[in-house]
């Protein structure tokens, strides 16, 4: 594990709004390019 | 002058923050159609089927899907108590909650891509609060509607 | 002059816009407890899923996970990441405190 922590997107059911998964997917989408 | 330049920021903030709350209160009309939507049309499939659909064969509201290629490689990790899930994919996935799903479904008529007919721009305004018929006519126009009345002020 | 027009014109219009937001406010309260009265309708509860054939329909040929899990539970996706085999991981973790997780795996086959 490096050093740096990972730092990773949260999503609370029932309590955080749709557009926290659409980031999810902008991330791992981004991820896939980089 | 220096009080004029003040205000102008003050009311590109002020409108940015009314397209904000437009948004928002687009999702949760948009959310309560295809609820109300999806209800129906289940009552009306189990009195056409006389009864419910196999119990191994719905998913209840709420939940959210994973979605991945038929091809990834999934390896799960599950708590003896399964209050704790750790997935590792091998592949892109992506996630989407049950309105998002309904949407794809077709429930919220379209609505949300300014896709809507005539005869579901009715269903869906009655599927609202009748105060809040008004959005649904703009909701319908694409997503223009967010800026309306509001141009003229910036203007 | 044209500078005092000016200031009234704008303190007018940040007073229309202050009004618009306002009724914003008020619709969203009202709606999220409109919302929240259907949702816990008994009767619409009985019909609010949603068939395995539905959700295979919107997602064509992948393979789909569905989750069901109690209000709060986290759902922690980190950044991807190299594996050791040069093979990019992606990752989630879900953790609840207040009732177990139901996952289920949907596949058209």
């Amino acid at each position: 594990p490096g050093l740096t922590p990972r730092s990773a997107l949260l999503y609370k059911f029932s309590g955080s709004p749709s557009k926290s998964l659409k980031d999810i997917n902008n991330m791992i989408r981004q991820g896939e390019q980089r | 002058a220096q009080e004029c330049q003040n205000l102008e920021i003050e009311k590109q903030r002020r409108i940015e923050r009314i397209k904000q709350k437009r948004a928002q209160l687009q999702e949760l009309l948009l959310q309560q159609i295809a609820f109300k939507n999806l209800v129906q049309r289940n009552r009306q499939n189990e009195q056409q089927n006389q009864g419910p659909p196999a119990m191994n064969s719905t998913i209840q509201l709420p939940f959210i899907i994973i979605n991945t290629s038929r091809k990834t490689v999934i390896d799960c990790s599950i708590s003896s108590d399964k209050f704790e899930y750790l997935f590792n994919f091998d592949n892109t996935f992506e996630i989407h909650d049950d309105i998002e799903v309904l949407k794809r479904m077709g429930m919220s008529f379209g609505l949300e891509s300014g896709k809507c007919s005539l005869d579901d721009l009715k269903l869906a305004k009655s599927l609202v609060p009748k105060a809040l018929e008004g959005y649904i006519t703009d909701i319908s126009t694409g997503p223009s509607w967010l800026n309306q009345g509001l141009l003229s002020n910036s203007a | 002059k044209e500078v005092i027009d000016r200031l009234r014109f704008l303190k007018a219009e940040i007073e229309d816009l202050e009004l618009k937001e306002r009724e914003l406010d008020q619709q969203k309260l009202w709606l999220q407890q409109s919302i929240k009265n259907v949702m816990d309708d008994s009767i619409n509860n009985k019909f609010s899923y949603v068939t395995h054939e539905d959700i295979c329909n919107c997602f064509n040929g992948d393979t789909l996970l569905a989750i069901q899990a109690p209000s709060g539970t986290q759902l922690e996706v980190p950044i991807p990441e190299m594996g050791q085999n040069g093979q990019k991981k992606y990752q989630i973790n879900l953790r609840s405190h207040s009732g177990p997780i139901h996952v289920l795996l949907i596949n058209k086959e």
